[in-house]
């Protein structure tokens, strides 16, 4: 399987690689196979530690992040050709890209084998941790190797939950095989609830709400609570249902639900300010406003009673008002 | 919908392209490429709306694990505050002690962020990063400090 999974001409390369890369499937769970593109070091294949990637969603592929932030190359504007990226994590390590949970990029399940239709952090951390026993018999070299999963974004829940597992294995005697030493996690959900939380602060303090906006929520904090956590006698989460598509949907009709729903929902995630970097101008503006409605329409669902801004939303326009 | 900022186009046109999908074998049962599967982003259960308990189990078991937690610092997704809060909060529970004060660590001779340790000195540590000016794809904003701070965390040097 190692071999047949070589790869040896990658379409569009600009240039020489001085690495091997595996690009095939492994398997889960009977019937799931995650697709998964493995790039050797470029430092020290034998030694440099074995790292899993996976990106978060959830729902998205590690490709995503293969070929957009830490490996070897990225495709160039045309879509047909690669650059290469200098600082590719490969540099100092094996990485493997698991496109991970099952059905996504393009890892798949044979529903004749499997007709499971839920997905979720224990299945997602299952299907992970048999395709790493797998990997490790296509690739015995890599047996007792430094072990780091990384991981971003929904990444800080999949991380520490296949961690876990993996640990548990471990301790079981059911994966010796595995040398895990660490986790990694960048900007990651490791809890909705605070991140709802920080968003009020977050939006504030980078100018996107104003000061009568913020200081309306005063009212909405528990100032009795004694507490040194800003949090905990904030605690606007608790007005609100935190959907798993990131919604935030008020509880009731009052105004603590509604207006930090309003601020930590409309504000901060419909607005068409780049969410995954404040200062970054994004110049795509056809696309980002068919984007925007698609985000808006998909939250709308969970949002009955709130103000209805996906209608107003015109996908031709390119007035950003 | 809103990673498109991003190249996710590019990639995605690449991906779909007949002679990479062979050169990747790919499975011929596999659809077109996509960057984020909006069907099962909005069917997924999730199980964790706050990963504490997923954290305390790792710590229970006494495993010896270095972990890094970091944000770029105006993400807004995921922004750098939560986490934060969410390392402090589970540190102080579990009176972690803190090795490393938070100081800013470097990239040549300018400031990348700000970096805190918490160690037990039982195995277990936690380094809780900013890399500064990044938003929430951290080795995209910032490629530079984002290698060299994940080649200091795997071979646990100082960043």
């Amino acid at each position: 399987r190692k071999q047949a999974d070589r790869v040896w001409n990658l379409p569009g390369l600009t240039y020489g690689l001085n690495f091997k890369q595996y690009s095939g499937y492994l398997n889960g769970v009977s019937g799931n196979y995650l697709h998964y593109w493995f790039v050797e070091s470029q430092g020290n294949p034998s030694t440099d530690p074995l790292v899993l990637w996976l990106t978060g969603g959830p729902g998205c592929s590690g490709l995503m992040a293969m070929l957009l932030e830490l490996g070897p190359f990225h495709p160039n504007p045309d879509g047909k050709t690669l650059f290469e990226n200098v600082y590719s994590w490969n540099k100092a390590a094996n990485v493997i890209f698991l496109e991970s949970p099952r059905g996504v990029g393009f890892s798949v399940q044979d529903q004749s084998l499997n007709n499971d239709t839920i997905w979720d952090d224990e299945r997602t951390a299952t299907d992970t941790y048999l395709a790493l026993k797998d990997f490790l018999t296509v690739f015995p070299e890599y047996i007792n190797r430094p072990f780091f999963v990384t991981g971003e974004s929904y990444g800080g829940v999949y991380v520490p939950t296949i961690t876990s597992l993996l640990i548990d294995k471990i301790q079981s005697g059911d994966f010796p095989q595995l040398n895990l030493v660490g986790m990694s996690i960048g900007n990651g959900e490791l809890s909705a609830v605070q991140q709802f939380n920080s968003a009020i602060m977050m939006g504030y303090f980078h100018g996107l709400f104003s000061k009568d906006n913020f200081d309306s929520l005063q009212q909405c904090c528990n100032q009795t609570k004694s507490s040194s956590q800003w949090f905990e006698y904030c605690n606007f989460a608790q007005y609100i249902h935190l959907g798993s598509d990131g919604s935030a949907i008020p509880n009731d009709n009052s105004f603590c639900a509604t207006q930090t729903a309003y601020l930590g929902q409309q504000i901060f995630w419909d607005s068409l300010n780049n969410v995954y970097n404040i200062y970054q101008d994004c110049y795509q503006q056809d696309v980002r406003a068919f984007g925007s409605r698609m985000t808006i329409q998909n939250k709308k669902k969970h949002m009955k009673g709130f103000i209805d801004q996906g209608n107003k939303v015109s996908v031709s326009s390119t007035d950003s008002q | 919908g809103g990673l498109l900022c991003y190249g996710n186009d590019q990639a995605a046109s690449w991906l779909n392209l007949a002679d990479v999908r062979s050169a990747l074998h790919v499975s011929s049962a596999a659809g077109n490429w996509e960057a984020c599967n909006d069907t099962i982003n909005g069917a997924y259960v999730q199980q964790h709306n706050d990963t504490t308990s997923v954290f305390q189990h790792i710590l229970d078991s006494q495993y010896p694990l270095r972990v890094l937690i970091y944000n770029g610092d105006v993400d807004q997704a995921c922004n750098y505050l939560g986490d934060q809060w969410f390392i402090e909060a589970f540190a102080q529970t579990n009176k972690l002690p803190v090795t490393k004060a938070r100081a800013d660590w470097r990239y040549m001779t300018q400031i990348a962020g700000y970096a805190k340790k918490f160690d037990n000195q039982n195995g277990f540590s936690i380094d809780l990063l900013t890399v500064k000016g990044a938003g929430h794809m951290v080795p995209t904003d910032r490629p530079g400090p984002a290698l060299q701070m994940m080649v200091n965390f795997f071979r646990n040097q100082d960043y």
